[in-house]
């Protein structure tokens, strides 16, 4: 484990465990290879470095007896920190209230938007999952089964294949059936796809959306810090959902999206089984990653 | 860099940026710019020597192509954790073997998840192929009952697939060892190719996903998903060293066309771009 190292690092410098230049270089190698292996994206590891380094110089751990713990504790800390506020809750302040789902192909938007139903139906709201996805061979029997199974109001307009019009169409529904809130499930898209990014930017301008939820994949790469940003930028996000948090993938690509995009990770997603999406922990996250 | 120049630090570093950036990982990256630094590469060297190292690299796994003999049945068993593409996949390969003339039967083996036997089902009949589903059936015993049929229809192409699971889910990698019992059992004298399906955007969890499923059920190939997107799916390359597994397809878009058999040459050329 990274303390592990660290404590081997500073160890092995023989001096009375002290932190001396040599070794905090060793030590911060050691701190970036965690991170990187964790896929943290490379120019956040770099920032998140040199913060740390400043802390390391600026906060007498030279002089702390127990070096290795005292800077395993500032990078937790630090980590702890820029993953986030705990529990940025969702803004759904209108009547009816919209949530846009959107990510790249495979991230889990779909069962997440069955699960995000289930947490809304606990708090009180009235949701209606909206199918959008018009494009993947039995998308919209996918939401329909899980909205079914779940005791979710559904709506879909199966023969249409224009989503502003079938979400026209949700939103009429939703008045006459007294549903408070609206989950859209689109259709997995690459953030490079300019024609699929412009239907997403259709639905922005053409409806009132509480939450842009970008829903990512935990074992996503290095690429996660550019796709983050670019989704962010064409679009604007208000949260991030995690999934597939049931894995042993450290999930370092939640530092590179809160750190790049400064919104938040709202939601995480841990199993297959539709259950109410729980809160996100930084604290619990930072240890994740470090692990 | 003025050709032949002696390469600098800074450039030594955009070299490693660019390696784990591509998701090689931090470790066959560092390696990689030290054999740099070692040799004393010059900068007019840099390209083909990364690349004769890349090549050595996927060397250490079999030189080999997906298998197929159109005189034997050939059995395509495809696994991976969720949303990695498998399904996708196996619509693309049973329509590149219907081109070619060849007898597909597809298997519904995802009998878990929402809506999977009904999306398979489509891609059959984009391909034009038929598909073996049942509901509430078991998927070892689809997989049994396929490969009869296959002996008794002449199909000479059976490809199952199989619902997504993640490596550490200990009950769902037991499953996944029984179904390819069943399969290995019933083999005869026929062609067997368990492929493991990437999610070509994912990071270093990748390796320790070959490592779960291949011990479980023994991996003969690897197809590396999404590549029409940004990343460069470079976790393949510690597959190869550490596992010596063989990449043989890619998958790069969502269409019924968009796969391609693994060309050494091509993906690693892609990597500089
Ligand atoms: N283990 C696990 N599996 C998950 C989780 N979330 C989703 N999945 C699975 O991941 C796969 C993909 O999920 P989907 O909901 O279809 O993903 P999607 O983003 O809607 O996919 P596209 O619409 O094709 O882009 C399915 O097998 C899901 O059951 C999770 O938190 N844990
Ligand atoms: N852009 C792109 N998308 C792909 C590619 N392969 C698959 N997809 C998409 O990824 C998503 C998931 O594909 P599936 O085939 O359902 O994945 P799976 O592994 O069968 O998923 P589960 O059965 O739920 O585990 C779908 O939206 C596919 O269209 C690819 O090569 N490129
Ligand atoms: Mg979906
Ligand atoms: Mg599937």
């Amino acid at each position: 484990s990274l303390s592990e190292k660290l404590q081997q690092i500073i160890a092995s410098t023989g001096k009375n465990s002290t932190l001396t230049d040599d070794n905090i270089q060793d030590a911060l190698r050691e701190i970036r290879r965690a991170l990187l292996g964790a896929d943290v994206s490379l120019n956040v590891v770099k920032s998140f470095i040199s913060s740390i380094k400043n802390k390391v110089v600026g906060e007498k751990v030279v002089e702390s007896t127990n070096p290795s713990q005292t800077l395993i504790k500032i990078v937790n800390d630090e980590l702890t920190n820029l993953l986030g506020e705990k529990q940025a809750p969702l803004k759904l302040d209108t009547n009816p209230s919209i949530i846009m789902m959107l990510g790249l192909q495979g991230s889990g938007k779909t069962t997440s938007a069955a699960k995000l139903a289930l947490k809304l139906k606990k708090e009180g709201k009235s949701p209606l999952l909206v199918a959008l996805d018009v494009y993947r061979p039995a998308a919209i029997l996918q939401l329909k089964t899980l909205a079914k199974d779940n005791n979710i109001d559904f709506f879909s307009d199966e023969n249409n294949s224009d989503v502003v019009d079938i979400a026209k169409k949700s939103l009429e529904h939703a008045q006459k059936n007294n549903n408070t809130v609206l989950i859209f499930d689109t259709a997995g898209r690459l953030q490079i796809d300019s024609d699929m990014m412009a239907e997403l930017m259709l639905l922005s301008h053409n409806f009132k959306i509480n939450e842009k939820l970008l829903v990512v994949d935990s074992m996503i790469g290095q690429a996660a810090l550019e796709v983050a940003l670019d989704f962010d930028e064409q679009l604007g996000i208000d949260g991030v959902i995690l999934t597939k948090l049931d894995g042993d993938t450290k999930g370092g690509c939640a530092l590179s999206i809160v750190h790049a995009t400064k919104k938040p990770i709202k939601l995480i997603a841990t199993g297959e089984n539709i259950v109410p999406l729980e809160d996100f922990h930084p604290d619990r996250m930072a240890n994740r990653i470090l692990g | 860099i003025t050709n032949d120049d002696v390469i600098n630090e800074y450039e030594f570093d955009d070299i490693e940026s660019m390696l784990i950036k591509a998701d090689l990982g931090v470790d066959l990256s560092v390696e990689l710019v030290e054999k740099l630094k070692d040799k004393k590469i010059k900068s007019s060297q840099l390209k083909p020597f990364l690349k004769e190292e890349f090549v050595n690299i996927l060397n250490n796994a079999p030189d080999e192509k997906l298998k197929f003999d159109k005189n034997k049945i050939n059995i395509y068993f495809v696994v991976g954790v969720n949303g990695a593409g498998k399904t996708t996949l196996i619509g693309k390969l049973a329509n590149k073997f219907k081109k070619e003339g060849q007898k597909v039967l597809l298997v519904a083996g995802d009998t878990f998840r929402a809506a999977a036997e009904e999306q398979l089902d489509i891609w059959s009949k984009r391909a034009e192929v038929d598909i073996l589903r049942e509901d509430k059936a078991d998927s070892a015993s689809l997989a049994y009952r396929a490969i009869d049929s296959a002996r008794k229809e002449n199909y000479n192409v059976v490809i199952i697939d199989s619902a997504g699971r993640l490596q550490n889910k200990f009950n769902l990698i037991e499953e996944l060892k029984k179904i390819k019992n069943v399969i290995a059992k019933k083999i005869e004298n026929d062609n067997l190719e368990t492929i493991l399906v990437l999610d070509g955007t994912q990071g270093q969890n990748g390796l320790n996903q070959a490592m779960v499923f291949n011990e479980a059920v023994d991996i003969s190939a690897i197809a590396i998903t999404k590549l029409d997107g940004t990343p460069k799916g470079g976790i393949i390359f510690s597959i190869a060293k550490t596992l010596k597994l063989p990449t043989k397809l890619i998958g790069i878009g969502e269409g019924i066309n968009d796969i391609k058999e693994f060309n050494k040459d091509e993906f690693i050329s892609a990597l500089f771009d």
